[in-house]
């Protein structure tokens, strides 16, 4: 993996080779878990880091559940790599792996990701079909059982916000909710999208306040401040309805309401110019800047435990 | 696959809320394609919508009509996407040989 390529845009299949190719280098660090299948059959993948224990309090991060936000999947490439190279020389991620797992899921939807590659690279959503309609697709970050239905998403299966005949419909959200109930000892939770530069808290459905509103403010108060520390890269914070608008069913409302506390969903980079099509030569400095930020809640959430 | 030549992405600049509504209004107009990349949320916060080209002189002068205030952040998606993949493209070839 020394000589795997961070600065571009890779296929699934390259992607998925540097998973078995980072595992056989770090197998005392890094495991690969196959949490599910696909609607079309392809494996889902999660990256475990561990340094032992048995059910070690963990944090989960995932990356291009909207198949087309592909700095998002080339940033958790570049995440995986980070962490096998600061493990044991960094001591703020030594003292977290030692202390935490962390579960790392870089390509969340991949049947939209390889959809993206071959046919259409604006996909957004799952390849699953709904009976009765010509469209395809369930918008995944519609599809959590928190709110489900709720204004915030549509009920059109043509639309790009679709949530799906019913919570939980996708088998690449199933199989995540599967996972972290199995767990039942996920701490942080930590959604990666882009673009638009936010770092955003429960919740979404609702403009009720989290409970734990005022620590998951700070929290992104200091995750932003350390993001823009690197490149001076500007985001805005706070929860998702206040901060962008209403949206229902979304991953970090349904893992709050799990008793997740530390639940995040991020907006990567884009400087207005280029939306989905970032340039690959920012893949870098936007997934260093995040690393900033997700060092600082995976570090809040060693040092404050619950 | 999907061809995006002459799809162009606007960035809409709504300044109040009735202007917001205004563009939440385009959303439901199915017939002109339009794939919203950042919705319409609150006024000041930019509206980026990717436009097929069929359906740029509509929405133009919708814009125009209302008095919304629009640039065009993309001039042409296809443009880019064949960048991305040329580079894709010389990196294999690069690392093939």
């Amino acid at each position: 993996t020394d000589t795997f390529n961070y600065a571009t845009y890779h296929t699934l299949e390259e992607i998925y080779d540097f998973i078995d190719q980072l595992v056989a280098e770090h197998p005392q660090l890094v495991s690969k878990i196959q949490i599910g299948n696909t609607y079309e059959g392809r494996p889902i993948y999660v990256l475990k880091f561990s340094t032992g224990g048995n059910n070690r309090p963990a944090i989960w991060i995932d990356t291009g559940i909207h198949s087309r936000e592909w700095v998002t999947q080339a940033s958790g490439v570049w995440f995986a790599k980070k962490i096998t190279e600061d493990y044991g020389q960094d001591p703020t991620v030594t003292s977290i792996l030692d202390n935490l797992d962390v579960f790392l899921e870089i390509v969340t939807n991949p049947d939209g990701f390889a959809f993206t590659h071959s046919q259409n690279r604006m996909w957004r959503k799952t390849r699953s079909r709904t009976s009765g309609s010509f469209c395809i697709g369930v918008d995944p970050n519609r599809n959590w059982d928190a709110g489900f239905g709720k204004a915030g998403a549509s009920s059109n299966p043509c639309s790009d916000t679709y949530h799906g005949k019913t919570a939980n419909s996708e088998v690449e959200v199933k199989s995540i909710v599967d996972f972290v109930k199995n767990h039942g000892n996920i701490k942080a939770f930590i959604s990666i999208h882009s673009y638009s530069q936010l770092l955003l808290y429960p919740y979404g459905y609702t403009s009720e306040p989290a409970p734990d509103q005022k620590e998951l403010h700070q929290v992104a108060k200091s995750a932003v401040t350390a993001l823009a520390s690197l490149y001076g890269t500007k985001y805005q914070y706070g929860s998702i309805i206040d901060t962008i608008y209403q949206a229902s069913g979304s991953t970090v409302d349904w893992t709050y309401n799990q008793g997740i506390k530390y639940s995040f969903t991020f907006e990567l980079r884009d400087t207005g110019r280029y939306g989905f099509l970032l340039p690959a030569s920012q893949i870098i400095p936007t997934a260093q800047e995040t690393w900033l930020a997700l060092l600082t809640i995976m570090e809040h959430t060693q040092t404050h435990p619950y | 696959s999907e061809d995006f030549v002459g799809h162009q992405v606007l960035r809409i600049s709504a300044a109040n809320e009735a202007q917001v509504q205004k563009v939440a209004e385009l959303q439901d107009l199915e017939h002109l394609q339009l794939d919203f990349w950042r919705g319409p949320a609150r006024p000041g916060s930019p509206i980026d919508v990717r436009v097929p080209f069929p359906s740029i002189q509509a929405v133009k002068i919708f814009l125009e009509a209302h008095g919304i205030g629009y640039e065009i952040m993309i001039e042409d998606v296809q443009t880019l996407l064949d960048e991305e993949q040329e580079q894709m493209s010389a990196f294999r070839a690069r690392a093939t040989s």
